[in-house]
């Protein structure tokens, strides 16, 4: 699982069984007393149900391969959309994809409620969860109601049926014996004595050879590392190219993996450098049984004119997967463009070449395609099966 | 001890957590997946909020948010304009 907090902005990404949504409510409240955004639902800062107005929430996720042991209120998608409605006026739930096979979920709130006026606060002491006051979204007076962001992107990549050798990387085991392989390959390359990891100790076993310091070979953050590595993770996104990345991974015990990766700085085709902080995020299933692995990254594929189907065969090559899902999310006005050239022009010509391009990854036939236009961003869904 | 320069993100473990964790029981792979925006962008914060926004919230008043939602932290990257946590489950 994951979180990434923006100054403007928390993202949240959970596993399992984890219970996400009830943890909603203090999270709207940490905003408000702690960050100081506004609110609307109380009359004050005091009251323990104060909760920040959000400008917009977006909720999703695939269906789920075993809903019946899902918690709380993801036992089902009517569950999650009814506790959602109880907490947030003008929310929206939409099925994307098919409904006999691998569909995905969205929730989200319509920024045009910041047209309508706040309610008078009122106090939700004594007030059942059920019947308290919904808490407005888009009240974001004196900036207006509309995301401005315009370089505002965020792709997704949710995959199944993962091929099972690739699949084997993502166990500790595997993890294990790929970083004893790599550091005695390095201590080779080095020479013992000049390899910390051996001068540091000295340790021999009985046979006289060097004993890796276990942590190497055993803890979640340096093995995860090693999968990183060893998977092509830590190339989508090469130092080469973003000197400031960082990668943060975790190898699970017996087997999981999770990633978070900063990029603070991406270099645009014109040499224009944004820094709007931008992430990816990656977390492995390898289990034959519930294989899957998703990748998110809001990382600007046409501000550094790479498109968005070389990160997506890129990703795709390192799990093999049977089928995978890509949900695009774009913001409106989002492309940028030269001076004296029309956006809409550049916007159809990029997006008659990037939709071509979409159309063709390597190994997979593209089985949908839809596109919902929502109020101020553009999303699209594409399913692809291995041929 | 390590300083990091001004704008080079950091990595922060919490051995805690992570030196014993065990996923044996980890069965679902799709994730449920949460966005929520409080301004349009982090130039455009409203008047009132601290300085940072929610970046300028102690990660440890997460917590108790993070235990309701049954994930614990296993390490962050702080960086000028996102902090990425890495989370149990």
């Amino acid at each position: 699982s994951s979180m990434f907090v923006f100054p403007h902005k928390i993202i949240l990404k959970t596993c399992g069984t984890t219970t996400l949504l009830l943890g909603l409510d203090l999270m709207l409240r940490i905003a408000a007393a702690e960050a100081g955004f506004p609110y609307h639902n109380v009359a004050s800062l005091d009251d323990p149900k104060v909760a920040a107005t959000p400008l917009r929430v977006f909720y999703s996720r695939k269906n789920f391969l075993f809903p019946q042991r899902q918690r709380g209120p993801h036992k089902s998608w009517r569950d999650e959309v009814t506790f959602l409605d109880s907490m947030f006026e003008n929310g929206s739930a939409y099925m994307v994809g098919k409904m006999n096979g691998d569909h995905w979920y969205l929730y989200i709130t319509s920024p045009t409620s910041s047209l309508t006026p706040p309610r008078t606060p009122t106090s939700s002491r004594g007030v059942s969860p059920s019947r308290r006051s919904k808490i407005p979204t888009g009240i974001v007076a004196p900036f207006g109601g509309v995301i401005e962001n315009n370089e505002d992107e965020t792709l997704e990549i949710l995959m199944t049926d993962l091929d099972p050798e690739n699949a084997k990387k993502f166990y500790l085991d595997e993890a294990a014996a790929i970083a004893k392989e790599k550091l005695f390959a390095k201590s080779e390359a080095n020479g013992d004595a000049s390899f910390d990891v051996f001068s540091s100790s000295g340790d021999c076993d009985a046979d006289g050879q060097a004993v890796l310091p276990e942590a190497l070979t055993t803890e979640g953050h340096a093995l995860g590392t090693v999968v990183s590595e060893a998977c092509g993770l830590s190339a989508v996104y090469p130092t080469s190219t973003y000197p400031d990345a960082r990668v943060d991974a975790y190898q699970f015990s017996p087997c999981g993996f999770s990633a978070n990766g900063v990029v603070p700085a991406v270099a645009g085709a014109d040499g224009a450098v944004s820094k709007a902080g931008h992430y990816f995020t990656v977390h492995v299933t390898p289990e034959p049984q519930c294989s899957f692995a998703s990748f998110e990254t809001n990382v600007p594929a046409r501000q550094n004119g790479r498109q968005t189907a070389e990160v997506i065969e890129q990703v795709v090559n390192i799990f093999r997967p049977g089928r995978f899902s890509v949900t695009l999310f774009e913001a409106k006005g989002a492309l940028a463009t030269t001076p004296g050239e029309d956006a809409d022009d550049t916007r159809r010509n990029w997006g008659a070449a990037a939709k071509q391009r979409m159309e063709r990854i390597n190994g997979y036939r593209r089985v949908d395609r839809i596109v919902h236009d929502f109020e101020d961003y553009d999303l699209v869904f594409r399913y692809y099966e291995r041929e | 001890t390590f300083s990091p320069s001004e704008g080079t993100p950091y990595l922060t473990i919490n051995h805690d957590v992570a030196a014993d964790l065990d996923s044996t029981n980890a069965f679902e792979g799709p994730e449920k997946l949460l966005e929520v925006w409080f301004a349009p962008s982090a130039k455009a914060l409203p008047a009132g909020v601290k300085e940072g926004g929610l970046k300028a919230v102690n990660p440890d008043s997460w917590t108790p948010m993070l235990d309701l939602v049954h994930c614990k932290v296993l390490s962050i990257i702080n960086s000028e304009n996102v902090d990425a946590y890495l989370l149990s489950e």
